[in-house]
């Protein structure tokens, strides 16, 4: 099991698509 | 072996927050969605500034306890444990709690008339909380605390109601109170916890309101958790309690959030689809902790090359959590990123290691530094570039190993 942890996620905007089952990634966004 | 295009530099204090800038990035999310301001709970844009923050060592050790314990609740599922709650978990909480890693906060209004409430969000975990007055065995918090009395939409779940049997069947019932009000749990992976009354009351999330907002009114709490000056967390995970799950039906099933990169800067949390401009991968969910959310991570890219790694190192799928601080990847897989990486930082003497960190480089005296891009590739082909702030930390590389690549 790995864990994508929150240091990796910084700048992304992570997208948690719960109806469309998906995780999306938009980077530079903040 | 590397071109221009493989690096990223990082000049003089990157890694520190150099400017300060809390203004609220200009976000839209798609017609019907919401947005809140969201900033590290530490620094200067945090609405409860921390007095005393923690040292990054300190922050890599909590780090450690949330991932195991993130780890230990998969290990109970595969064990047949079934309930994962209730597993034996023994963790030494003089390293402190868990839940301690969690570093991103929101404001919002609870309540008529809307008393401000500054929490904690956390993707790994369901039920939401504030504390309440009176709150018997709280920490201190910058906010006043939540007055049920003073609300004139607040209401106690009784024991009888569907929303009470749905926390009991979710392993954080804890009974009745002598008034036959809904009692919750939640605990946390060194032992800590916090009880009090179920309860719902109207939420003002930036320019929306959520009528009916289901929480916990904390009441008491026990360990080490949250001593700081936060008022309540607000649980993302895809369980049945959580505010994601809870207002699907008003923004639609999905949330984003973007976490700033420094203390001194702002992200955003958005409830509702988000606009266009993303690469998707497969959601994976287990209805045995349906808090998570995870991924499926197949390859690993260093300075544009990528590492040879079986994919079945990755069968078992990753976690997105905006709890964890740093990434953690299979053995064989950190154990490969690591000598490419050390690889392409040749220029750069060797450091000590530190905490969880084994791959350290002696940045002394550098006015820039050159690190190699790392790009994590996603089942489907989905390539994230990770941005300098995701690869570097203080002057180690920002990963770590599983103890093996089956746990």
């Amino acid at each position: 099991l790995g864990i994508i942890g929150n240091v990796q996620q910084r700048t992304l905007e992570v997208l948690y698509d719960v109806g469309g089952g998906a995780v999306g990634f938009k980077a530079g966004a903040c | 072996g590397y071109d221009l295009q493989s690096y990223k530099v990082l000049h003089a204090g990157a890694l520190k927050s150099a400017t300060i800038n809390c203004s609220q990035p200009k976000v839209t999310p798609s017609s019907g969605g919401v947005t809140v301001p969201l900033h590290n709970r530490h620094g200067p844009c945090s609405p409860v500034p921390s007095t005393k923050a923690p040292t990054l060592e300190e922050m890599l050790r909590r780090d450690q306890l949330r991932a195991a314990y993130i780890t230990r609740k998969y290990s109970g599922v595969k064990g047949g444990a079934g309930d994962v709650e209730q597993s034996d978990v023994t963790v030494p909480t003089t390293l402190g709690t868990s839940l301690g890693t969690l570093e991103y906060l929101i404001t919002v209004g609870i309540g008529s008339p809307a008393m401000t409430q500054t929490m904690l969000i956390d993707t790994g975990s369901d039920v939401s909380w504030v504390q309440c007055k009176p709150c018997s065995q709280c920490h201190t918090q910058a906010d006043s605390l939540f007055d049920p009395s003073s609300s004139s939409t607040y209401s106690a779940f009784p024991c009888s109601s569907s929303a009470c049997a749905q926390l009991r069947r979710s392993h954080q019932g804890n009974g009745c109170s002598s008034r036959s009000q809904c009692q919750y749990i939640v605990k946390y992976g060194d032992g800590s916890s916090g009880t009090g009354t179920y309860s719902s009351d109207k939420l003002v999330l930036g320019s929306s309101t959520v009528k009916n907002f289901q929480f916990g009114c904390s009441q008491s709490e026990s360990g080490n958790l949250l001593k700081d000056q936060t008022d309540g967390l607000m649980g993302l995970g895809g369980g049945a309690q959580s505010l994601a799950t809870q207002t699907a039906g008003t923004f639609g099933k999905a949330f984003s959030y973007c976490l700033p990169p420094t203390t001194g800067s702002p992200g955003f949390l958005t409830l509702g689809a988000a606009t266009s401009g993303f690469v998707k991968t497969p959601m994976l969910r287990s209805s045995q902790v349906p808090a998570y959310y995870g991924v499926r991570l197949q390859a690993i890219r260093v300075g544009g090359k990528q590492l040879s790694i079986p994919t079945s190192v990755f069968s078992a799928g990753s976690i997105m959590d905006s709890g964890t601080i740093i990434t953690r990847l299979p053995a064989t897989a950190y154990s490969a990123l690591s000598s490419a990486f050390k690889a392409g930082m040749k220029q750069y003497p060797p450091a000590q290691p530190m905490g969880i960190f084994d791959t350290c480089f002696d940045f002394s005296g550098q006015s820039s530094v050159s690190i190699p891009t790392v790009v994590l590739v996603f089942s489907g082909g989905v390539a994230v570039n990770l941005a300098s702030d995701g690869i570097i930390l203080g002057s180690c590389l920002a990963f770590a190993a599983n103890s093996d690549d089956s746990s």
